[in-house]
Formats: structure tokens, sequence, C-alpha cells
């Protein structure tokens, strides 16, 4: 089914989150087949340091978490 | 830690705060500088050093959006702040977003709380994956001393220790799930949730979340004490006790109920009873039993006293169990005992122990 304009948001806050905190690289649109991998790969790191559930999906608990307040510093920290 | 172990070649650093936030006044901006300051000297060999004008090694300013380093805030809530690995020009240097709230209590934002884990990067940490570190990425407020052993252990192995070190106790890191000598400080119910208290931290179990979920205790009851001793949802009111000390709260939900906190002794336990060990509500018949050392009480919910006859002996009472309880839950005619590592299931009505656990395959471990 068509993705409603709420998830949307949410993929789009999550890649910008992934972008910022996990040095996802920028500018992958077109490039469908490998903006995804890259996006489940960031998910995944992402939830690996927060002990989440590695799913690599954008699920509530990871969007969950992604929405709290925060220190503006990548969690990786060779992309500070 | 940055890579290459990034640090300051020198352990005297100098600051200057370039401007301040209208929230707090000038001075409480100061010392909340200096305690976060004072928080990473005080287990190294560093001094800090403040300059009223030129250029120091942590130069701090507050910002809203675009402030001078490409690197924009995003107004409020969400990034708070930021600071850059020690270095020339920039390094060093930490920036806090003039769209938040600043403030120097339990709410949000806690200006001491953000600057020590900020200056944390300013002198070479990067973040931490343990909930309970001050170098945790994610805002949580908490009140003592805010360094954990895994802080500590960052910090000194960049510049060593501090030579004249007060010994502090540095908080305890966040307890792990699967430890398999893991016990249990309190377990209870919350509206169809299982919460678990271990230390500073509690788990909370939903059927609709696989993986259980750690959270400081603080960051979501800033009241209540670091340490929970038991606890019990009494489902016909739809409140949670929590009994820390000779106290306790009532929480409707995840708020806390005004009159809030009480002594124990309220429920009728006689005033030598210092602590709980354990509570469990039996929803067939309305009691709540208070587990205290070796013995334990029968409290009658809807009369709102004690039964007669009561403290009885556990070992008696509930054969098979041992004689002292951690923590305790009920479901479906089961009482469920925690004992250190152990769990036992324990048929309410058949009077006997029909399984022996771990405490934490709870957690699914």
């Amino acid at each position: 089914k068509p993705i409603s304009s709420e998830e949307k948001d949410e993929v789009l806050f999550a890649e910008k989150y992934l972008r910022r905190y996990y040095g996802m690289p920028a500018g992958l649109q077109g490039k469908e087949k490998t903006s995804d991998v890259m996006y489940k790969k960031k998910i995944q790191e992402m939830q690996e340091f927060f002990k989440l559930n590695v799913t690599g999906k954008l699920d509530d608990d990871t969007l969950e978490l992604m929405e709290m307040a925060r220190c503006g510093v990548p969690d990786v920290a060779e992309y500070n | 830690h940055f890579p290459n172990d990034l640090k300051w070649k020198t352990t005297e650093v100098t600051f200057r705060i370039l401007n301040y936030t209208p929230d707090l006044s000038k001075a409480d901006v100061d010392r909340a500088v200096r305690n976060g300051l004072n928080v990473w000297s005080s287990v190294t060999p560093l001094k800090f050093k403040k300059l009223y004008e030129g250029n120091a090694d942590i130069m701090i300013s507050f910002g809203a959006r675009e402030h001078g380093d490409f690197n924009p805030f995003d107004g409020p809530e969400g990034l708070l702040a930021h600071a850059y690995p020690p270095g020339n020009g920039i390094g060093g240097d930490t920036h806090f977003d003039e769209d938040e709230t600043w403030t120097k209590d339990f709410n949000a934002f806690n200006l001491f709380l953000v600057a020590a884990h900020e200056f944390g990067h300013a002198l070479g940490m990067a973040h931490s994956s343990d909930p309970g570190s001050l170098m945790y990425p994610v805002y949580s407020y908490r009140k003592g001393y805010p360094l954990s052993e895994d802080d500590i252990k960052g910090i000194q192995s960049l510049y060593g220790e501090n030579p004249n070190h007060r010994r502090i106790k540095p908080k305890p890191d966040a307890p792990s799930k699967c430890d398999p000598e893991l016990s249990f400080d309190a377990v209870t119910e919350l509206r169809g949730e299982t919460i678990i208290f271990k230390d500073r931290f509690y788990w909370r179990l939903h059927l609709q979340m696989p993986e259980p979920e750690q959270t400081l205790i603080k960051s979501t009851w800033p009241e209540i004490p670091n340490k929970v001793d038991a606890a019990y949802e009494n489902p016909e009111k739809d409140v949670v006790i929590i009994f820390s000390g000779i106290k306790m709260w009532a929480l409707n939900g995840y708020n806390l109920v005004d009159g809030y906190p009480k002594y124990i002794h309220k429920l009728g336990l006689p005033k030598t009873v210092r602590k709980i060990d354990a509570a469990v509500n039996i929803r067939d018949t309305g009691k709540t039993l208070l587990f205290v050392e070796e013995e334990y009480w029968s409290y009658d919910e809807r009369t709102g006293t004690m039964d007669s006859e009561y403290p009885r002996s556990i070992k008696e009472d509930f054969p098979g169990i041992g004689d002292e309880v951690d923590a305790a839950a009920y479901h479906f005619g089961y009482l469920y005992f925690y004992h250190e590592h152990i769990q036992f299931e324990y048929s309410y009505n058949s009077r006997k122990v029909m399984r022996i656990m771990r405490a934490n395959s709870i957690l699914n471990c």
C-alpha cells in the first residue's frame, strides 16, 4: 500500500538522524538499491549502539529513541 | 575515545565563556560550567584555568540554529549541545543550543549535566553505550556524582589518575540483564507491563516489545530514590506502590500521586520494620503480602488494615522457597518469588513450588 505521509516524515527524520550521528552518506537519492542497503546498515549500527533489537527496520523502539533529547556529537567517533 | 585518542597535550587547559543564556543568572551559568569541568578534574591531573579574553582551549557559547560552525542546532528539544575534540581552533569548543530551556534542577535541561557531558567530548571522550554513563548520548537527569566507572576508566586512560584523588564512589555500570548471577530489587506490574527494578535502573517488559528496555529510575521518576526495595500493583485502585526504606510512593500510570511519600508504618507495620524486601498483591483475595526478612504480613486493601495474626513465617507458609525474598509477583494463581539469582514458581492454590528457574529468565535470558 502507498506509504503514508506520516511514515514518510518518520523515514526522513530517521535518515537525517543517521546522517548526523552515524555518518550515513548524503546524496544517495536515485540509487535505490545502494541507499536501501546503507539505510538498513546504519539503522543496525544505531540499534547495536543503543542495545536495541537489531532489526535494521525503523521500528517503534528505534524511532522513540531517535526522538529523545540528546547530544549533537555523532555516536560513531570517526564522524565527528 | 576519538580516533588516535585525541587529547590535550598538557593538563593545564584554559576555558572562556563567551556569552550567557538568559534562562539562568550569570552566577548559575558560571557555577554549572565550573562544576562541569570539576567532574573531570576530580579524577585526573587536569586543571582548568578561566580566561576573560583572547583564545582559550575550550570556548563556551550559547547560540541558536546556525551559530557559526556550519553545524546548526535544531530549535527546542532534539539536539541540545555539541563540542569538538581537543585540537587547535575550534577544537575543544563547546556550544549550547539557546533554543533549549536551561535549568539548575531536575527540570529539562540541566545545564550542569549537559555541560559535564560536552566537556567530556572537549577533553577527548566519545559516546558510551552504557545508559548509566555520563557520556551516554541521550539526556537523562541524575542526581549526585555523575561519573560511572565507564567514564572514569575512559578519561583516566587519556590523562591518568588524579594523584591526590579523594576516593569518590563512582556509579556502577548498568546491570547486564543476562548476567547469570543477576538478582532483582523489586518486580511489579504496571497496566499490563512488567517493571523490574535493579540498582539505579528498571527494565520495562511489554508483550509488544521483544527486548526489555532499560532506563534510569530517575529519568522517569526524579523524585523516587535511586534504590527501590519493593513494589506492587493494586489493580483495583490502578496504583503501583513503590517502597524504599521507610517511605512509599504511589504511581498512577507513570505519574506520581500527590500526597506521597508516606511512611510504610501507615500500613500498620511496626516501627521496628525499616525496609520491605518484597510486596505482591493477590488479585483474587485483595490482599497484599509484605515480606520483611524471614516474615511476612498480609494487608487487606479493601479495609485498609493489616490482617491479624501476622507476621507469619515465610518458610512455614511457603515451603520450598527458602526464608527470604527479594521480589515477588503474582500471575493467574501463581506466585513468583525471586531470591538472589533464582526464581520460584509457587502455586498459591496447591501451596507448593512448581518450577525453579533463573531469575533473569523473565528477561528472555
